[in-house]
């Protein structure tokens, strides 16, 4: 199993239309290998970044630097996975 | 597992599970639900298709496909309990009856086995078929990319490590051929619907194109008129509109294929997320997000039933 130990996935609500091109940069660079959940399109519907942890420090501070407002909506991923196998197996076994 | 009603809907499960409660569902409703082979996927796993029907020769038909990308799991899970929910209701529910009394509907619960696989035993997180790649040490093709529907055009990825690579050429995905040749040969489908997740929003074509296509005004009429029947149930908010303008240019996907071939009440839906857990929609969240959606579906169906074509 592929592990995601301390990668989160940060939700951002882009504030304007230099936000999303800012955003539309990140997606295009493979560097930080960012797994976008939703893409940047439009300041109505907000973007999902599942952030590997080796680059989160990275992502927030670009965030921070252009002033385009997020949080954090899953704090480690793999802690929500392993709920989920758990769940998995704990329902096969039944 | 044998007996459906022992099925837990409100559990993720695996691929050979779901294939074998198809069975359960077959059994208890033989003269209603058989189980279509329609091919075989990149890594030989059989895919199947659901076929609701009383009967006739190629009636008019709704295509439903759910869990193209692989790790869209309320996707598959809402298609399984919409499957059982449309064999019980039938006789019960006025509706599903004379629906299914006039029309056939096709539910591919697994359109990506590979996939759904592969985010069991290995990567969560994968969204895209198995296929090997010539030149590239990066596996799959975006399906929703492979359509032959503005393909290779923007919104769609030339690079196979993408998430969202467009594949070598329209339909090079087995799992999207055998799609492409069942609605094909049967050639008698008024709708196509597509379910994903997440998101909350309910599309229609185009995706390749930011051009309103012919049927803009009726396509967005019945859109908003199944959000509103869904949203009846617990007020999940949906978005409604074309997938260029309301998320963003994507060619090849599966519905504006559809359309582009005559199937003019093509839909996608990306269902419920709390806007805390993406792709990780916890179990207990299934059955309501398939009950709500269930509602919207149910909906289209009608409409598409009651506007023959």
């Amino acid at each position: 199993h592929k592990l995601f130990i301390g990668d989160q996935v940060l939700r951002i609500n882009a504030e304007s239309e230099e936000h999303i091109q800012l955003l539309k940069e990140l997606e295009d660079d493979e560097g930080w290998e960012l797994d976008f959940w939703t893409h940047p399109a439009s300041t109505d519907l907000p973007v999902d970044i599942h952030v590997p942890f080796a680059s989160l420090h990275a992502v927030k501070n670009f965030l921070q630097a252009h002033k385009i407002p997020f949080h954090v909506m899953i704090n480690n991923l793999q802690e929500l996975l392993d709920e989920e196998q758990e769940g998995v197996e704990l329902n096969a076994m039944q | 597992e044998r007996n459906a009603r022992s099925f837990n809907f409100g559990a993720y499960h695996t691929l050979d599970t779901i294939y074998s409660w198809m069975d359960t569902l077959v059994a208890a409703h033989p003269n209603l639900v058989s189980k279509v082979q329609i091919g075989t996927s990149y890594e030989n796993r059989p895919m199947y298709a659901l076929k609701f029907s009383t009967g006739g020769n190629k009636r008019p038909a709704i295509w439903i496909d759910a869990g193209i990308h692989a790790r869209e799991w309320v996707s598959t899970a809402s298609a399984v309990w919409m499957a059982d929910k449309m064999a019980t209701d039938y006789g019960v529910d006025p509706s599903v009856t004379s629906l299914l009394g006039q029309m056939d509907v096709y539910l591919s619960i697994v359109t990506n086995p590979d996939g759904y696989v592969y985010t069991h035993t290995s990567d969560r997180m994968w969204r895209k078929t198995r296929s090997v790649n010539t030149g590239s040490v990066c596996r799959g093709v975006d399906p929703n990319r492979n359509w032959d529907a503005g393909f290779g055009g923007p919104g769609a990825s030339k690079n196979p490590c993408s998430d969202s690579y467009h594949g070598p050429h329209a339909h090079s995905e087995i799992e999207v051929k055998n799609v492409v040749d069942l609605v094909q040969s049967h050639g008698n489908f008024k709708a196509f619907i597509s379910v994903h997740a997440y998101s909350q929003l309910l599309m229609y074509p185009y995706g390749y194109s930011c051009t309103s296509v012919p049927h803009q005004a009726e396509l967005d009429s019945v859109g908003r008129s199944a959000v509103q029947a869904l949203s009846s149930l617990y007020g999940t908010s949906y978005k409604v509109g074309s997938i260029c303008k309301i998320i963003y240019q994507a060619s090849g996907g599966s519905i504006d294929w559809s359309y582009d071939i005559g199937i003019k009440y093509s839909f996608a839906f990306e269902l419920r997320d709390t806007g805390r857990y993406g792709f990780l929609l916890p179990a207990n969240q299934i059955i309501p997000t398939a009950s709500e959606t269930w509602l919207g579906l149910k909906h289209i169906m009608e409409y598409v039933r009651d506007h023959p074509y």
